[in-house]
Formats: C-alpha cells, structure tokens, sequence
C-alpha cells in the first residue's frame, strides 16, 4: 500500500485525537498494547505522541506496565 | 491478525 501522502497534512492535534477516539474503541481497547502501539507508530504518530494518546483515551490498565519518564 | 489490521486501519480512517 502506497503511505498516504495526504496523513503528512494532518494536523497533529487531530491526529492525537483521532489515535484516542481509535484507542477507546472497545475492540481495540482489548487488543494488546504493542499491537496498538505499532499500529499507531506505522499511522505515522511518534512515540511521544502515542503516550499522549494513550494517557488521554484512559488510565493504563495496569500501571505496573505504565514505565517511562513521569 | 491481517484482518484485525484491516480492522484497526478503517476504523482510524473513519475517525479521522
């Protein structure tokens, strides 16, 4: 599939919070976190933007598994 | 899984 020259006219903000609404979704919301995370990273969001969405679309499941700079 | 991605893909493309 050819990238879609159009995601790099997207405004990060709308793409942030599109990455929520997709993150709330209940099926995606089971799915494992590393599938949804390279799902996101190969949408073309950053790493730091993906764990604004993901803090945004709901508290991690486990917070054992929340690591990283607080 | 393929078919999940295809699910995960539309479902973002509708989104946005």
């Amino acid at each position: 599939t050819s990238p879609l020259d159009m995601e790099h006219a997207i405004p990060r903000e709308q793409l942030i919070s599109t990455a929520v609404k997709f993150l709330q979704n209940p099926r995606v919301h089971q799915s494992p976190l590393a599938t949804k995370k390279l799902f996101l990273k190969k949408k073309g969001l950053t790493d730091e933007e993906i764990e604004l969405a993901l803090q945004q679309s709901g508290p991690a499941p486990d917070e054992s598994q929340s690591s990283g700079p607080s | 899984f393929a078919s999940q991605e295809k699910f995960f893909q539309e479902l973002f493309d509708s989104e946005l």
